[in-house]
């Protein structure tokens, strides 16, 4: 399985906006 | 992209196209709002930096839609070992832009996969404007595949011990063409681990596009995560050219700033 880091962990650089995190439009 | 689709507008929104004298030459992505992540390779040292140019918010090659941003190139830094080791290894170049990206659902950044991720049985993807043929035909769509990822010691049985190194990683699909090609070099491999999308790889080399046997081999951005954290953090932000001044509206500052240096003599 994929070990996924905790949040904390993740790295967004940007100030506003989180890395990573597409648009999802519903159907 | 060899076996890829064409991709929608807002699936990819960290795919960059880098132009070098007005053509494509290289994919990138965004990891932040100042820089650009890409391969080394793409900016070989006989190339002008003037003569880069970066598009974000693109689907189409030929058309700029609404979310569309071109940007000049304020510098580029390429790895210590690019080259060193092996003739592409050490392949990423972080570029910084000279003015910032402004995000929008079309334009985002992605997240760099941290030094010890691991991976195992996951659903990643490669984009990219390469060619879509073993014959080079190219599509100015943004193409898109699903590639499994192949264990590291079954890619260094494929290409040779010293072909393959610690910081390279290997994906394709062999048995059905599915692969990246010339093009989509600095182009991502990215994963989605719990709804977030996190970036393993950037399009390096491989042997040709179509040998069944050989998958392409990517920088493992894991493994420079570190350097990537170091330089965005410490390298300074570009210059901003500061608005032109009429000379009325300068002489106007200027006996403002005089009044307020008497003032406080004052």
């Amino acid at each position: 399985t994929a070990h996924r880091h905790p949040a904390s962990e993740e790295v967004a650089f940007s100030r506003d906006v989180a890395c990573g995190q597409r648009h999802v439009q519903g159907k | 992209i060899l076996g890829g689709v064409d991709a929608l507008e807002t699936k990819w929104p960290w795919q960059a196209s880098v132009h070098y004298a007005g053509f494509h030459i290289c994919g990138g992505s965004i990891i932040d709002e100042y820089w650009i992540l890409s391969a080394a390779h793409c900016f070989d040292r006989n190339k002008n930096i003037k003569a880069f140019d970066m598009y974000v918010g693109l689907v189409d090659l030929k058309i700029a839609g609404n979310h569309t941003q071109w940007f000049e190139v304020n510098r580029v830094i390429i790895h210590p070992t690019y080259g060193l080791y092996h003739s592409i290894g050490g392949d990423i170049a972080l570029v910084q832009l000279k003015t910032r990206i402004v995000f929008s659902d079309s334009v985002l950044p992605i997240c760099i996969a941290p030094p010890d991720l691991t991976l195992s049985n996951l659903s990643c993807w490669a984009t990219g404007w390469g060619s879509i043929s073993r014959q080079g035909e190219t599509s100015n769509k943004l193409q898109e595949v699903r590639l499994p990822l192949v264990p590291w010691q079954l890619c260094r049985l494929l290409y040779g011990q010293t072909d393959i190194l610690p910081d390279m990683l290997c994906a394709g699909n062999v048995r059905d063409m599915k692969t990246a090609c010339e093009g989509d070099s600095g182009g991502p491999l990215v994963c989605e681990f719990d709804r977030t999308w996190v970036q393993i790889g950037i399009v390096s080399w491989g042997q040709g596009c179509a040998y069944p046997m050989y998958p392409t081999v990517f920088t493992r951005v894991s493994f420079f995560s570190k350097w990537i954290h170091h330089h965005i953090e410490n390298t300074p932000l570009p210059l901003q050219p500061l608005p032109a001044l009429s000379s009325t509206l300068g002489a106007i500052i200027n006996v403002l700033m005089t009044s307020l240096a008497v003032l406080s003599v004052l």
